[in-house]
């Protein structure tokens, strides 16, 4: 027996900009993310593996908030966040403020394999992921014009990152 | 923000979120997504969870460890094990405290949601937004897609 969910963020949904067609590329991207854990379950794999998985192809695609079409911050950059959990042994990564690493999910989980740590942040993260061998990213991999235009949106309607239209999560 | 949740064969859980965190934000502000226990957490002993929203919010209820630490005292204390419940019950329970702790992330003014997957298979969503439509889960046999029943938001964010 096994079991997978997963999400693809829960921002607010903009009737105008979610058109069925828009629709239908979230749920198949989604079915890609599931397809991919599911398949690692059901050959016996781990849970983890499997949660490393589905999120990857999220982080690969820039329909969401996370990786590759991750919003911009106020200056201008694309920061990410991510953490995993292993319910075996509760050992946990977790890395905050990254901006050169392709799927975040994969050195949070190194954090928790090859550091004592639970939680990396900054250069500090993206000096311990050089060690161990992630590929440096370059900061245009992350960045996509529907997330800058919410950036500019924001500034142009002086509004704070709390109120700015965050719709896609 | 992306996440997922994970029971396997061997009856192990994981939990994973991943995001690029809140437009427009400022002074390294960190959200719920990589910290451990308000947006992430997994414990073969309760549950494993995942969330996404308004991370201030899940950072102050503390979301993902204390569904957990509910399950975790409160399904052995009914001794379901010892009993096993109807699976229905064991979900529908799984359900309630899944619902309030996210009541409890709106009361204080937060929007967003949850996905938690029970030791038993339960694959479990409680979203206060819109948003939750881009839930899913599958399992043996199951593929399931869970759809949010409202407008409503508890924030003032547009």
């Amino acid at each position: 027996k096994w079991s997978l969910a997963i999400h693809g963020g829960a921002g607010t949904l903009n009737r105008d900009a979610m058109t069925p067609e828009r629709r239908a590329e979230y749920e198949a991207a989604l079915q890609v993310a599931l397809d991919a854990g599911a398949k690692v379950l059901a050959e016996g794999g781990s849970a983890m593996d499997a949660v490393k998985a589905a999120i990857i192809p999220m982080e690969d695609s820039p329909l969401f908030n996370a990786g590759k079409g991750a919003v911009f911050t106020w200056d201008g950059t694309n920061e990410l966040d991510s953490s995993i959990m292993d319910g075996r042994d509760r050992s946990a990564g977790a890395v905050a403020g990254v901006k050169t690493v392709k799927n975040p999910i994969l050195l949070a989980d190194s954090v928790r394999t090859a550091s004592p740590h639970v939680m990396l942040m900054g250069a500090g993260a993206e000096a311990f992921a050089a060690e161990q061998g992630f590929a440096v990213t370059p900061p245009e991999y992350f960045a996509t014009p529907a997330r800058a235009e919410a950036l500019e949106r924001m500034k142009a309607q002086q509004l704070s990152a709390l109120d700015v239209d965050h719709k896609f999560g | 923000t992306v996440g997922a949740v994970a029971l396997d064969q061997h009856g192990n859980l994981a939990a994973g979120t991943s995001t690029g965190g809140m437009t427009g934000k400022r002074w390294g502000r960190v959200g719920d997504a990589p910290v451990i226990g308000a947006g992430t957490y997994a414990d073969n002993r309760a549950c494993a969870v995942s969330a996404t929203g308004w991370g201030e919010y899940f950072l102050r209820v503390g979301v993902a460890h204390e569904i957990c630490a509910r399950l975790r005292y409160t399904i052995p204390a009914l001794e379901f094990r010892l009993h096993p419940w109807d699976p229905i019950t064991i979900k529908n329970y799984a359900q309630t405290v899944a619902d309030e702790v996210m009541a409890d992330v709106k009361d204080l003014g937060g929007d967003g949601g949850v996905i938690l997957v029970t030791p038993e298979g339960h694959a479990i969503f409680s979203f206060n937004t819109s948003g939750m439509y881009r839930g899913r889960a599958t399992s043996d046999g199951v593929n399931e897609v869970a759809i949010f029943g409202g407008e409503e938001q508890a924030s003032a964010t547009p």
